[in-house]
């Protein structure tokens, strides 16, 4: 056999800074001399070719490792490529989101949604409030730090991925309130019961305060898009609060407090609009009429997808798709199957509907999930959303790929990740060892 | 390789790799920059080292103490 010498490298454009939703990860390989050439648009095309070139190299008895002749032709199918990671249901430490992050760099996807925080806890450490997680975070140990989360950033930089990050409001804000009092107070029998409800909007203080939080997220967190939740708003509380009854009647809301909440997330909206940043959303704020950027991608989580999906898109609103991915919900036997089943282009509608879905995510919420089994519970599950996200749209048997899906665990294995067996009885020659 | 690319063509034609006589070259009319080579070491790291490469990345310090496994051919097997 020829000894294969080195790998050119040709980039055309000057590399960039960070990746984008508009990034050009497309590349072609070719090896058919003592001399293989990578060509890429971007850098970020350059770092996808380089993961396939490992991937085709190979232990051979004779030779060591080698390669075959090989010419590839490859682009993704969507541009985003996500997996949400819940920080506040249980801690995360951090080099256990570096090990995803490399996880997610081999199976080339690229968007880390970044759930940093929620009801139970509030690990964000900010330069602007640090009494927020002073008081909201579990301990002063489960918080990520300025330099954690520059570290983390960077990490997914060097791989190609962004990092978005979602601070939920105003549901699922428990933990901020403990030190801000930013969070309706409940009542019952006409007095304050010692409950809290969603963020209070009847007070000009709380979007005083957000003006200030989003401002400083936006200058930490260096990509494009800021995910702003919006979902599960509980109206109970807000129903029993006098001065919140006050301010409906004074905004001529009557007793629809679904438009009470349209108004809070306007002005959230508004105020990250005014940061520069772009935003997703959760799938709430468009079912609920919330005036949002033209370049607003809209999240779907909920069932029945193809018609969610078919009625954001005729919206015109660009779209992910996460309904189908939901890998907390875990069964007996080969979970990966129906992921790899599902179809972000499985709804009615038009071609110009179809090109507004850029993705999905697969979305790992954290009730039952630490750093002793994030990995193993995302891996290899989240295999099947990166191929369907990333190749063609006819690579959808799961017989035929079912030998690569087990390939592809070896050889996360082999390389340190604990990926589980998904396929029932089965070897890796080189098993976990750790 | 997963996730599959869009078109893969190969053949049986086999070449050697060896990490001793194997580069990654920046082509001289591109553009290189500190992602890149920081790539190239990762990933010359993934290709001949996979089972020591994670602790390399995110506990370097515990990685200085762990041996390499060297491949079972000698660049001197594979000279012709």
């Amino acid at each position: 056999a020829t000894l294969l010498k080195r790998l050119n490298v040709h980039i055309a454009q000057p590399c960039e800074q960070y990746p984008s939703l508009e990034s050009d990860e497309s590349y072609s390989l070719t090896i058919d001399s003592d001399s293989a050439m990578l060509e890429s648009v971007t850098i970020w095309g350059a770092l996808r070719g380089l993961e396939t070139f490992s991937q085709i190299i190979y232990a051979d008895d004779n030779l060591g490792f080698a390669v075959n002749n090989t010419m590839i032709n490859d682009f993704p199918r969507f541009k985003h490529r996500g997996i949400l990671v819940d920080t506040s249901r249980h801690f995360i430490s951090v080099k256990t989101l570096k090990m995803n992050l490399e996880a997610m760099a081999e199976s080339k996807l690229n968007v880390l949604h970044f759930h940093i925080v929620d009801d139970q806890s509030f690990p964000y450490e900010s330069r602007t409030f640090p009494e927020i997680s002073l008081a909201g975070a579990y301990n002063q140990a489960h918080v990520y730090s300025q330099d954690d989360i520059a570290g983390l950033i960077e990490f997914a930089r060097q791989r190609g991925i962004r990092v978005v990050v979602e601070f939920d409001s105003p549901g699922h804000t428990q933990s901020w309130g403990l030190a801000i009092d930013i969070l309706t107070h409940c009542y019952s029998g006409g007095k304050p019961n010692d409950e809290f409800g969603p963020m209070d909007p009847s007070r000009n203080t709380t979007f005083d305060f957000l003006k200030k939080l989003f401002s400083e997220v936006a200058s930490v967190f260096p990509d494009h898009y800021m995910h702003l939740g919006g979902d599960e708003v509980d109206f109970d509380c807000w129903r029993s609060n006098p001065d919140v009854q006050a301010f409906m009647l004074k905004m001529g809301f009557g007793t629809d407090y679904s438009l009470l909440e349209q108004y809070y997330m306007q002005n959230v909206v508004d105020i990250v609009g005014a940061t520069g940043k772009g935003y997703t959303v959760w799938q709430e704020i468009i079912d609920n009429n919330v005036t949002v950027k033209a370049d607003t991608v809209v999240e779907v989580w909920k069932d029945p997808y193809p018609q969610e999906l078919a009625r954001v898109t005729k919206l015109g609103y660009r779209t992910l798709l996460s309904t189908c991915w939901y890998l907390d919900y875990i069964s007996y036997g080969s979970d990966w199957v129906k992921y790899y089943m599902c179809d972000p282009h499985n709804f009615n509608g038009t071609d110009e509907q179809k090109k507004l879905v850029v993705g999905g995510e697969a979305c790992l919420w954290g009730e039952f999930v630490d750093a002793t089994n994030l990995i193993s519970r995302m891996w290899p599950r989240a295999f099947s959303i990166a191929e369907r996200l990333w190749s063609a749209a006819d690579v959808k048997d799961p017989a035929v790929a079912k030998p690569r899906f087990e390939e592809h665990r070896c050889r996360y294995v082999r390389r340190g990740i604990p990926a589980s067996p998904e396929n029932g009885p089965s070897y890796c020659d080189y098993e976990y060892n750790r | 390789p997963w996730p599959k690319p869009q078109t893969i063509k190969t053949t049986s034609q086999q070449y050697a790799v060896h990490p001793s006589a194997f580069h990654f070259m920046v082509n001289s009319t591109s553009q290189s920059c500190d992602l890149l080579t920081s790539a190239f070491d990762r990933y010359y790291r993934i290709i001949f080292f996979p089972q020591t490469y994670l602790n390399h990345i995110l506990d370097p310090e515990l990685a200085k103490h762990e041996k390499q496994i060297e491949p079972k051919i000698s660049l001197a097997d594979l000279q012709d």
